[in-house]
Formats: structure tokens, C-alpha cells, sequence
């Protein structure tokens, strides 16, 4: 698996949350 | 289509902070050594090393500010190497979004902008409209202008105002003046950030030009004006009057027309208007005689050369004024009146002979003069005597054949009476015609005098053509046989007789046929006969409308009165024939971030972020396009909506990422997003629509945070067996999908939506069919749509807290269920009939319904309203959810704003 992953800023309790691209259908 | 978390900065300023921005990781890196590299614009490309990676571990930072006016979004194509450089992985592309900040000023498109309006034009009547850009990030809150007149010269009192959208300049009332102001100066600011405090403004002028009409009515200098003149004497500029009007100058609104009202019946008088003065000359053009006239009163009126404007037309009065003329007495003598005249000599006449008289009048009395005597003047065959105190015209000798050959047939004489004391002469003219018939040389033959008309007169007739011509002396035939000398032959007058040319005797005959034959066709033609009879006239049977369908050439026959209530659907202006339609929005603009709702919340509720209160708004001139209703419409539906909005999605993502980094409070993502996808691609015939669910991606405990209809929703999206996944709150929902609260649903839905309930059950399957409740709820079931699909439409409304049942819903606040969950699952509405038992707004235009959770933190108020945007003609619907902590028990305040 090759994937990015992207900083989000939200945490404000000293972690860093990364998010993945992903998106599932039904 | 796939949703991507983008990657963001922000524009002008230090990003390193936020570093590393994004990391790319390969699995191979487990069992070799990989090397992480990036391309594209921002670091091998202009502008270069925008950002770096670190190659061993895939972290990518941001090392420069940037400029979102020069490069709004970076795609950084990601690629993992082996040692040998080898690609391991297909490349990666990660999109950076540069965020806007307002960093550019509105500016005008002219420093001074230049218009013009009527004087007296209605209140808001167009006068310009003014433009500026902002070269900020379009359809954002730091591009949006809003205009202002900030000053106005002169400054009396407002004349116009601005629409602070469109930058449009109206009047703002009727009373523009040009005679008070020819010309406004406006000051206009126009500000960004839609005119709030903290936006950028520039400034322009407007000069607005007030064009003038006719709105003044002309008058004349004097009220009356009295003038002296001598008879018989004409005048070129016998008296200036002189007209004064307030409308601009040298203009048709200016320029008078003075005209007669009476007075000048004999045409005595003109009066030509000067229009560079405005000044009316009064001419004399034909002479007045002091005998006849000693006063005249003209009586003259004064209006504008163009029509009055319609403002003051009922005001204008037609006023006369009087122009008093006096004829003065001029000596003038005596004439000769008329100046010829022809007499009459017989053959008989004998010497001394009288042939008439002819004496001068004196004008000054009109009578015979007494004060002339007269002589002949020219007296050809020296036959006339005059007497010199009478003026009795007599023969000096019977007229001869050599005379009558020496005049030619004509004697034309004058005469003169002489005024000694005036020193006047005048002459008349003596004519005497000399016709040669019946004359002898004997000289006892009549010298035949006919007396010549000065101008020959013509006859004109009608010829039976119509032509008229003019003929000359043609001869009358008197129908009595009477007065006709026979030489020419009677003029046939039409429409004595009447005579029958071979043609109108032909087409008598042939309508004389036409009628023999008529009867004889009617006995020919067995209209009631047997068919097959050959070429003829189609039989019509009985008690039958004939061979032509009223109800056109196909489909049923419509029962007896359905004529008359065919139901014709609306189709929206420049649409085709087609009945669907979406809007594919180009722009998101969310007008309200950190704004109004925000403010609602109240400040301890601002925690939790933002709100998308505006919705999504449509561009200005959105791209229509048309469905077919019915089953067939659904490739052709997905081709139109193409998914969701990609700015939108991409806006809400970066937005709400920032927002939660600006807080002060800490708050945990509970964001997600649920879509559905009514009828998109890959659809299951007879589902109700697919729905996404986009969420954390590693950490999937957030579920349990959520309401349980979306994480329902949730569970369906990501695949997870809804028959393992654990109930949380066995309660929801109720077995009963009637409202068990109906009063408090009716009080939700305090504007006038009925209770959703059992009506459209059948259709009501997303969730509360599909809930775990028990093992063998799986899937969304296939519903029987009643109206075929895509008509579904699906709205509810439902409460659990307060009375309802407190014991189960008083969860932990931050982690509970929620206690209001407005949701509305809105798709295409072909068939009306659901409008009569929802009240739902007309979503037709709606593609995508947007779900947005939200928790608010305990101990927080209650909100006043929960309002739920109505954004009819949106491409995406935003439904906010609210969780509401029920401590207080009071759900009464709640409103829904259909």
C-alpha cells in the first residue's frame, strides 16, 4: 500500500491526527 | 470522485509551524530501503522548493509563504524508490489548497464612472452600475463586495441609492431636478468581506448627469402687447416677442412656438421664432386696408417646440395672449376697380353711341372719385370717347370693316383719370373683343363683342374607367334632346345602360351549371353506402365523432372532462421540454463562516466550530441541465449531477480543519458527512440511493459517538455487518415508526409539517428499517416505489429527549445520542403527490444532501431556533444536526424554519 496521509489540526491535546483519502460506497 | 483530504496552507503567511504538512508512506519500506521523492509545481517547478520531503521518512514540509493569487493549489505528485531508482508505487498525487486570506482590496474597474438620468425619472430607475474585482479567492467572503454611497454632492438630500450587491445606482425618488441640479458626484466604497468592519475598501466616484425633459411650461415676456400700423403696408419684424422657458437652452424643451389663437383669420400675420434668442418675430405678410380693419386683437398662445413631459402635461394650460393691433389711415387716391374691363358693342350702334362707363374709385371712401377727371389714354382706331367727369365711354363713329381688319378682331383701349391734386394718374384697361361673324362690308353687319373670361375654364369629367381627365370644351348632352349644337358626339354618361360583355355572359352560364350540378353530385355520392366502392367520400358512420381522434393520435382515450385537467408541468424558464433539472454548481460560498450562526451559538457553543447555516449558494448563472422523468433517466441523471460538488467538499474539509485549529477549546472530531446519492451509478434497481459516509480513517471509535441514525448510516457506508455491530441504545428507534411523541414532533415541526409517519413508511427505509434491531436487518431493503424511482422522498423528524424518554437519552453530553435529529432525505419529486402529505420545500433541484453532526458541549444553553436552510435551488443540501443536552427538559423553544 502506498498511501498520504495529511496533518489535521483539530487535536489540541498534543496529538496529531493524520487523515487518509477514503471514501466507501454502497 | 473519490473524496481526498487536501492538504492545506495558508496564504502570506508561516506555514512551518503546521509542518510537516503531509507524510507518504509505502508498505515496501518494511522490507527495503525506500526513498520518498516529489515533483511538480512548488518544488521542481516554478515557483521552486515550495516544499520538501524528508526522503527517508516521507514527511513533506512547506518552507516559503505563498500567494494564493498566484498559485492557488499545488499537486505534488508523490513517488517511493527503490536503490536503484526504480518506481516501487504507482505515483500519488496530494493536492495542497492555499487558503485565502484578504489580502486584495476591491478595485474598481474606472476611477470615475460617468452616467445619466432624466430629471423626474420614478424612484428606482437603473442609473449605472458600478464594478469592481477582488482578487481574492472568488465566491469567498474576502471577494465579496459590498458597495456604499458614502458621500454626495450636492449633499441636499439622497438621490440615489446602491444596491450593495450589484453595485447598481437607482434613483431613489422622483424628484431629480435639473433646473435645481444638473449634475451628482457620488462617493462609492466598495468593501470586501461584504462590507464588514475587518474588510479592505476602495473608493470611486460617479458623476451622474441629470438630462433634462420638458418640464417647464414657456411663457411670454409680457401679459399683452399693443401695436400701431399703417394699411397697405407689410412688415418684416413689426414687433419681438419674446418667450421665456427654464429648460435647458437651445433644446426642444426650450425652444417656443408661438402660434394664432384668433385674430388672424385674413392671414395678415406671421410670426417666425428666433431659436437662438427664443424670441418670436411678428411679421405683417399681407397688407391690411384701414377701411375694412381700423383694430384687430390677435389672440396667441406659446408651447414648446417637443412635447411636454408627461409629468407636467396636465398642468399645461393653453394661454392667450392678446396682441392689440391698431391700422392707422393712409391717403390712397382713387383707382380703377377693377383695373379692365370689357364691354359690349351691337352691331347697330350707332356714333356717340354709349358703350358703358368706367370710373375710378377713391379708396379712402370707397365711392366714384369726384376729384379725378378723365382722358383716353391708348384708343386704337380712335374709337372710344370718354367723358372727362363722367368716365361714360362712348363710340366717336360706327365701326367699319377696315377698323375691325386693322384691330384684328381686337380693340383694347386704356383709360387714365388724373388726380390734379394729388398728382396722381391711374389707367384702366378697355377691352373689346371684335368677332368677325355676321359681319359685312357693308358695314351693316353685327360687330359681335363677347366678353372673355380671364381664365378659360375647363370641364372635368368621369369617364366611365374612373380615370378623370380634363377635358376642354366638351359639350353637354342634355338627355332632353336640348342644348347641344351637334358637332361632337354626346358624352355617354356610366351607368345609363347596362351591357354584358362575352365574358360575364360566360361565367353566368357556368353558375347556372354549378347549380344544375350541385344536386346531381348529391344523388351521385351514397355517402352511407358500402365501402370499396372506388374513389369517393369516405364514409363517415353514425353517432360517431368521425375518423379523427379527439385525444390525439395515440395513448388513451382520457375519460369524459380529463381535457380539461391535463396537468401540464412547469417548466422553469429557458428549459426545454424536459421536466428534471439540476443545477451543477460551480462555487461554494458560505457566507456565514465565523458569522451570524456563530453568534447564535453563543460564545460558550463556539467550540464546536462552524456551521454552514447559508447552505450552499448557487452561481450567479448556473449550468442547467435536464433530465428525463422516469425510469430511463437514471445514467442520464448521474451524468448530470456528476457526484457531489468537489469544491464544496473540499471547502468544508479545509475549513472545518482550520476551524478546529483556531479554537481555544479542544473538541473532538465528530464531523462526518454523510451523502446520499439518490439513483447515482452503481445503484441497486429499487434501492432508495446510495450514501457515503466519510470519516476517520484509522480510528473508527468515533462510531460510537455518533446518533445512532448515522452511524447506521455509517455502519451501511463502511461496509461493517450491522448484525454484529453493537446496539448502543437498544431504544432507537422506537419499534413504532409513528411518532411516540406527537406532540412534541408537531412541535418540532412548528412550521407547518405534518407528522411524518406511517404514510410514507414504505419509503422511509434508511434507517429505521435497517436499524439492528434485529439479525435479520442486513441491508437497505428494496422498497416498491410507488411513484418509480427516483421519486422518493423522505423526510423525518424526531425527538427523544425531554419527556420523551430521559432515561435512555441522558447519555454522557459529549458522547450521547442526540436528542433532535432533523433529517431530510430529499430526492428528484417527479409526481406531486407526495407535496400533499409533505410539506417538504421544492428540492427538484437538489442533488446531494449533506449531513452534518454536530455536538455541542454540555452545559451549554439551549438554542433558541434550529433552523434548517432551505436552499431550493442548490445542488447540495446542508442539514444540520444538533445535539441538544436535554437537562432542561424544555424542547418547546425549538422551531424548524421550512
Amino acid at each position: 500500500e502506498f498511501q498520504i496521509q495529511v496533518r489535521d489540526y483539530n487535536a489540541k491535546n498534543g496529538t496529531i491526527k493524520w487523515h487518509s483519502s477514503r471514501r466507501q460506497k454502497r | 470522485e473519490w473524496i481526498k483530504y487536501a492538504a492545506a496552507c495558508r496564504e502570506g503567511e508561516d506555514n512551518s509551524k503546521r509542518n510537516p504538512i503531509a507524510k507518504i508512506h509505502s508498505d515496501c519500506a518494511a522490507n527495503q530501503q525506500v526513498t520518498y521523492r516529489i515533483s511538480g509545481v512548488g518544488i521542481d517547478q516554478p515557483p521552486y522548493g515550495i516544499f520538501v520531503i524528508n526522503q527517508k521518512t516521507g514527511e513533506i514540509n512547506i518552507t516559503s509563504i505563498v500567494d494564493r493569487e498566484v498559485t492557488p493549489y499545488f499537486i505534488i505528485v508523490c513517488r517511493a524508490l527503490n536503490l536503484q531508482g526504480q518506481d516501487l508505487e504507482r505515483p500519488l498525487e496530494l493536492r495542497v489548497r492555499v487558503l485565502d486570506i484578504n489580502d486584495n482590496p476591491p478595485v474598481f474597474s474606472m476611477t470615475t464612472f460617468i452616467g445619466q438620468i432624466e430629471e423626474n425619472s420614478n424612484a428606482n430607475t437603473l442609473v449605472m452600475k458600478l464594478n469592481a474585482t477582488d482578487a481574492d479567492e472568488p465566491n469567498n467572503l474576502n471577494s465579496k463586495i459590498a458597495f456604499k454611497i458614502i458621500r454626495q454632492e450636492p449633499s441636499d438630500s439622497p438621490m440615489f441609492i446602491i444596491n450593495r450587491y450589484t453595485g447598481e445606482i437607482r434613483t431613489m425618488n422622483n424628484f431629480l431636478d435639473r433646473e435645481q441640479y444638473g449634475q451628482y458626484s457620488l462617493a462609492v466604497k466598495g468593501s470586501d468581506r461584504d462590507g464588514g468592519a475587518d474588510g479592505m475598501s476602495a473608493e470611486c466616484e460617479c458623476n451622474i448627469k441629470i438630462l433634462d425633459v420638458n418640464d417647464n411650461i414657456p411663457y411670454l415676456e409680457h401679459s399683452s402687447y399693443n401695436i400701431e400700423i399703417a394699411e397697405n403696408a407689410l412688415h418684416s419684424d413689426l414687433a419681438q416677442i419674446r418667450v421665456i422657458d427654464l429648460d435647458e437652452e437651445y433644446t426642444d424643451n426650450w425652444v417656443a412656438v408661438i402660434f394664432f389663437i384668433s385674430g388672424n383669420e385674413g392671414n395678415w400675420f406671421e410670426i417666425e421664432m428666433n431659436e437662438k434668442t427664443n424670441v418670436g418675430i411678428l411679421k405683417v405678410v399681407k397688407p391690411l386696408d384701414y377701411e375694412e380693419t381700423k383694430n384687430l386683437q390677435l389672440s396667441i398662445g406659446v408651447r414648446n417646440k417637443a412635447e411636454f413631459h408627461h409629468s407636467i402635461m396636465s398642468q399645461y394650460k393653453l394661454t392667450a395672449t392678446v396682441v392689440s393691433v391698431t391700422v392707422t389711415n393712409v391717403v390712397e387716391g382713387s383707382v380703377f376697380r377693377p383695373g379692365t374691363k370689357t364691354y359690349v358693342v351691337t352691331s347697330n350702334m350707332e356714333a356717340n353711341s354709349k358703350v358703358g362707363e368706367f370710373v375710378a374709385i377713391d379708396m379712402d371712401t370707397g365711392l366714384p372719385s369726384t376729384t379725378v377727371r378723365y382722358v383716353m389714354g391708348s384708343n386704337p382706331a380712335d374709337l372710344l370717347v370718354v367723358d372727362s367727369k363722367t368716365g361714360i365711354l362712348t363710340l366717336r363713329n360706327q365701326v367699319t370693316m377696315e377698323q375691325y381688319q386693322m384691330l384684328n378682331k381686337r380693340y383694347q383701349g386704356t383709360i387714365l383719370s388724373i388726380d390734379d391734386s394729388l398728382h396722381r394718374t391711374c389707367t384702366g384697361t378697355i377691352i373689346i373683343d371684335l368677332d368677325g361673324s355676321g359681319w359685312k362690308t357693308e358695314g351693316t353687319s353685327t360687330v359681335s363683342v363677347q366678353t372673355t373670361k380671364e381664365n378659360g375654364e375647363e370641364t372635368t369629367f368621369t369617364e366611365p374607367g374612373g380615370e378623370t381627365s380634363s377635358r376642354g370644351p366638351y359639350v353637354i348632352t342634355d338627355e332632353n334632346g336640348g342644348g347641344t349644337n351637334g358637332e361632337r358626339e354626346p358624352y355617354q354618361r356610366p351607368g345609363d345602360n347596362v351591357h354584358f360583355g362575352p365574358a360575364g355572359i360566360g361565367l353566368l352560364i357556368m353558375g347556372f351549371l354549378v347549380l344544375g350540378l350541385v344536386p346531381f353530385l348529391l344523388i351521385c355520392c351514397d355517402c352511407g353506402g358500402a365501402p370499396g366502392g372506388g374513389a369517393g367520400f369516405e364514409p363517415v358512420p353514425e353517432c360517431s365523432d368521425g375518423v379523427i381522434h379527439p385525444w390525439a393520435a395515440e395513448g388513451p382515450q382520457p375519460a369524459p372532462g380529463d381535457l380539461t385537467t391535463i396537468c401540464v408541468p412547469q417548466i422553469p424558464p429557458g428549459g426545454g421540454v424536459t421536466m428534471m433539472e439540476c443545477i451543477d454548481n460551480s462555487g461554494v460560498y458560505t457566507n456565514d463562516y465565523y458569522g451570524r450562526e456563530m453568534q447564535d451559538l453563543g460564545g460558550g457553543e463556539r467550540t464546536t466550530g462552524f456551521e454552514l447555516m447559508e447552505g450552499v449558494k448557487a452561481p450567479a448563472a448556473p449550468d442547467i441541465c435536464q433530465e428525463y422523468s422516469g425510469t430511463l433517466r437514471r445514467n442520464s441523471m448521474r451524468e448530470c449531477r456528476e457526484g457531489l460538488n468537489m469544491n464544496f467538499m473540499e471547502n468544508y474539509f479545509c475549513q472545518k480543519a482550520y476551524a478546529y485549529d483556531e479554537e481555544d477549546e479542544g473538541q473532538p472530531s465528530n464531523d462526518c458527512l454523510l451523502i446520499y446519492d439518490n439513483e447515482s451509478i452503481a445503484s441497486p434497481a429499487g434501492s432508495v440511493g446510495c450514501c457515503s459516509f466519510i470519516g476517520e480513517d484509522l480510528d473508527e471509535s468515533f462510531l460510537e459517538t455518533l446518533g445512532p441514525k448515522f452511524k447506521k448510516l455509517a455502519d451501511i457506508s463502511l461496509g461493517i455487518d450491522t448484525e454484529y455491530y453493537p446496539d448502543p441504545d437498544p431504544s432507537w428507534p422506537p419499534r413504532n415508526t409513528e411518532p411516540v411523541c406527537p406532540q412534541q414532533t408537531t412541535g418540532l415541526v412548528a412550521s407547518g409539517h405534518p407528522t411524518v409517519s406511517h404514510h410514507v413508511g414504505a419509503t422511509t427505509v434508511i434507517s429505521e428499517n435497517t436499524y439492528p434491531s434485529g439479525p435479520s436487518v442486513h441491508h437497505p431493503m428494496p422498497i416498491s416505489d410507488p411513484l418509480g424511482y427516483g421519486n422518493v422522498t423522505v423526510t423525518e423528524s424526531y425527538t427523544t429527549s425531554g419527556t420523551l424518554k430521559p432515561s435512555v437519552h441522558l447519555h454522557d453530553n459529549l458522547h450521547g445520542p442526540n436528542v433532535v435529529v432533523t433529517e431530510r432525505v430529499v430526492g428528484p419529486i417527479s409526481g406531486a403527490d407526495l407535496h400533499g402529505m409533505l410539506e417538504m420545500p421544492d428540492l427538484r433541484d437538489g442533488s446531494n444532501v449533506i449531513v452534518t453532526e454536530r455536538v455541542i458541549a454540555p452545559g451549554s444553553s439551549l438554542p433558541t431556533s434550529l433552523t434548517i436552510p432551505t436552499p431550493i435551488e442548490s445542488s447540495n443540501v446542508v442539514v444540520t444536526e444538533r445535539v441538544i443536552q436535554p437537562t432542561s427538559g424544555m424542547m418547546g423553544s425549538l422551531s424548524m424554519h421550512p
